[in-house]
């Protein structure tokens, strides 16, 4: 479960602290995973207690509104990814970024299946470069695709492109990217303009061992 | 792949070096306290208290099966807000508080109740949540036994050990903040957070 508890002494009132919280959800938190399981308490309060000494935001199209709907989604993109850190077992932080999607809820569509994938995910906890596996999850995620199209990168590593392996592909370059804990994993579909960016961890062991044991 | 797999250690290896320095946010107090709803040994409650004209707003899991203090915030923020009192957050760690029927909304108007009566806020503006173990009926009474004591230690620099205290499985609290300045001061902005486990969230 996660659970995020924000608070600000902004003057603002609750409803365009409504929409200003709505505004970076998708980017954020709606954006990462460590395991696909979609918790039955997620919960995420924002309070703004209005104590500060500056002026009232009160126009959402206002510089002050812009500069704390951005300060907003750091604190959430922050505390995301802080969430993926601690993923039960992780011992890799993932970035998977998808562009070229027919749109962008393709584009969602095809990042979290690449990031909920076991198999992807036990891969990267292997330090395996499986393009092969990145394939399979952009095959299975419904969204539009021609495999004839893809690229595949690892980091900035070209691995697949073209509906093959790309000739330009170093298996000992590739494998020692994979020694890393910060993975970028890029996928370009070739169709338009869509595009999104998600965050997940690697399947290690240690979820195993952690969920085995958690029980009342 | 199993042979180069490694072993979790108590710490994520991915965990930021240090908690954050954390402003103070004017009129935002915290205390965490002992409840010992699952774990013992350690804090497992976390009460907030917001001071008058305080604004909330909220974003919650669209699961179908969503817990009781779930729906029960989602009804306090679903019409227009009186911030007149104040406001105040109560979180357990331990008793996820879902799929306990009828008990469920008991429960928090329990947790709810107690706050409110001990904070002098009206029941509609204490929100809750609740997180581990999934369908086994919340012990209210050990919470509610110790809000008296959350009540009376209030601190506005108390955030970092709340933190601690909502945390599960959890390696290490997460905390992150931001500040500008703007027309007249400054205005800060402090998260926490907890999460390791049954993460993907959906929420709106």
């Amino acid at each position: 479960t996660m659970l995020v508890y924000i608070f600000t002494d902004a003057k603002i009132a609750p409803e365009m602290l409504q929409k200003l919280l709505n505004g970076q959800l998708a980017s954020t938190f709606n954006a990462i995973t460590v395991d696909s399981d979609t918790s039955t308490s997620d919960a995420l309060i924002l309070a703004a207690t209005g104590k500060t000494t500056a002026q009232p935001i009160t126009d959402m199209r206002s510089a002050p509104a812009r500069r704390f709907g951005k300060a907003l989604g750091q604190v959430m993109m922050d505390l995301a990814h802080q969430v993926v850190r601690d993923g039960e077992g992780a011992t890799k932080f993932v970035e998977v970024q998808v562009t070229g999607a027919a749109n962008n809820n393709d584009a969602h569509r095809v990042a979290m299946a690449i990031a909920n994938s076991p198999l992807v995910k036990t891969a990267i906890a292997g330090e395996d470069a499986n393009w092969g596996r990145v394939v399979m999850a952009v095959g299975k995620s419904g969204a539009q695709a021609d495999r004839d199209l893809l690229t595949i990168r690892f980091g900035d590593m070209v691995l697949a492109e073209n509906g093959w392996r790309a000739p330009s592909y170093d298996e000992a370059a590739a494998s020692a990217y994979m020694k890393r804990d910060h993975l970028v994993v890029g996928v370009d579909l070739g169709l338009g303009r869509g595009k999104r960016t998600v965050w997940t961890c690697d399947l290690t062991h240690g979820y195993i061992d952690i969920n085995a044991d958690y029980r009342s | 792949v199993a042979k180069t797999t490694k072993k979790a250690k108590a710490v994520s290896p991915l965990a930021p070096e240090s908690f954050p320095e954390l402003p103070v946010i004017a009129g935002a107090e915290f205390a965490a306290g002992a409840a010992g709803v699952k774990y013992q040994g350690r804090t497992d409650v976390m009460l907030v208290r917001l001071a008058a004209g305080t604004a909330i707003a909220g974003a919650f899991t669209k699961s179908s099966t969503r817990a009781a203090s779930i729906l029960d915030c989602q009804a306090k923020l679903s019409g227009k807000q009186e911030t007149g009192q104040g406001a105040a957050i109560i979180v357990n760690s331990g008793n996820a508080n879902a799929f306990t029927g009828k008990n469920g909304q008991e429960s928090v108007d329990k947790v709810t109740g107690g706050v409110a009566s001990a904070l002098s806020i009206p029941r509609d503006r204490v929100f809750s949540s609740s997180t581990g173990v999934i369908g086994e009926p919340l012990p209210a009474e050990r919470i509610t036994a110790v809000i008296g004591q959350l009540a009376g230690k209030l601190d506005a620099g108390g955030a970092a050990d709340a933190a601690q205290a909502i945390m599960t499985t959890d390696t290490f609290p997460k905390g992150a903040t931001a500040s500008f300045e703007a027309e007249g001061g400054t205005i800060n902005i402090v998260g926490i957070a907890k999460g390791s486990g049954m993460i993907a969230p959906d929420m709106a």
